[in-house]
């Protein structure tokens, strides 16, 4: 699974998610790639989010979306969001993933509870962060 | 206006000691690359939507992911793809799911967002919806790649479904040093 999530100068929020899915999946069985909330989710009055795991725990999770009323309605900063779901929501489900994330004003978090997550965050000024493991 | 971009490639069981020197610089190479993308675009007034799009499409072209060319297989031997799209400004959406013809399901996603009054489509009718739309299908065999084909068949040798870049499913990249796993 792939994602990006991207503040313009105009100060919008945009978010993607594209996977291949499971390994030996049936049933046409799919993922939190593609719904609305569970892999993906933007409001610019909160924040970016694009998810990447086991899609049956952030899909019943609704992690994207969750990390975004977080901050909308109980004030949480981007970084808080993604701890209180990426850390304790989904482990207590049983699953594990990880997001990236980033808000109106550019703070982003790169939050995952497995061993590593392929991640790269590029700022204003260019400065780039690219990472692989914990 | 600030502006900035966040991308990743998957999570999973992901450990230094299981990936090979030159995997890694492999990764970080197209990591910086779809990035920089994404970034050239922002810099230059562009919208998030387009630098999400072109940044995902170098990641979906690139058989190092699981989306797009690298795409896992599914039991039945296919390459099932899933994506979606949401804009923040409009709180639009669109997304795609179980296509098996579509070289980029990102822009088919921001496609059914700007192009339909849908939110999301699936399999057959997702296809006919991009051909409708001037997508070119490609052939189901674009999407074979050797290291997850003989991943599905380790493990079906096991019988369990696997999340990708889980251990079990990074011990059969060919890539990995241990020659000790499977």
């Amino acid at each position: 699974t792939v994602g990006c999530v991207a503040l313009d100068k105009s100060g919008n929020l945009a978010a993607g998610t594209s996977t291949g899915g499971m390994t030996n999946k049936r049933y046409n069985r799919i993922g939190d790639a593609p719904i609305i909330g569970a892999g993906t989710y933007a409001n610019n009055a909160s924040c970016a989010v694009s998810s990447t795991g086991w899609g049956e725990y952030f899909i019943r999770a609704m992690v994207a979306h969750d990390i975004a009323v977080l901050m909308e309605y109980k004030g949480m900063s981007i970084q808080e969001a993604a701890q209180e779901v990426i850390q304790k929501k989904v482990p207590a489900l049983g699953g594990d993933g990880g997001i990236v994330a980033i808000d109106r004003g550019g703070n982003i978090a790169m939050e995952f509870n497995t061993a590593g997550m392929y991640r790269a965050h590029m700022n204003k000024e260019g400065s780039l962060t690219v990472k692989i493991y914990k | 206006g600030s502006f900035g971009i966040v991308i990743h490639g998957g999570a999973g069981t992901i450990l230094k000691k299981n990936m090979s020197d030159s995997l890694e610089t492999a990764y970080r190479e197209k990591l910086t690359e779809a990035i920089s993308r994404g970034h050239e675009i922002l810099a230059a007034g562009g919208s998030s939507m387009d630098a999400v799009t072109a940044t995902i499409n170098i990641m979906e072209d690139s058989p190092l992911f699981n989306a797009g060319k690298g795409a896992v297989f599914t039991h039945d031997q296919t390459n099932e793809l899933d994506a979606s799209v949401m804009d923040g400004a409009s709180l639009n959406a669109g997304a795609i799911s179980g296509v098996t013809r579509i070289k980029n399901p990102i822009d088919l996603a921001r496609a059914v967002m700007d192009k339909s009054e849908h939110v999301m489509l699936s399999g057959v009718g997702a296809e006919q919806f991009a051909e409708e739309q001037g997508f070119a299908l490609v052939d189901p065999s674009y999407f074979y790649t050797k290291r997850r084909f003989e991943s599905l068949q380790r493990i079906k040798e096991r019988e369990t479904t696997e999340l990708d870049h889980d251990d079990k499913t990074a011990f059969v990249d060919p890539f990995i040093k241990e020659s000790k796993f499977g």
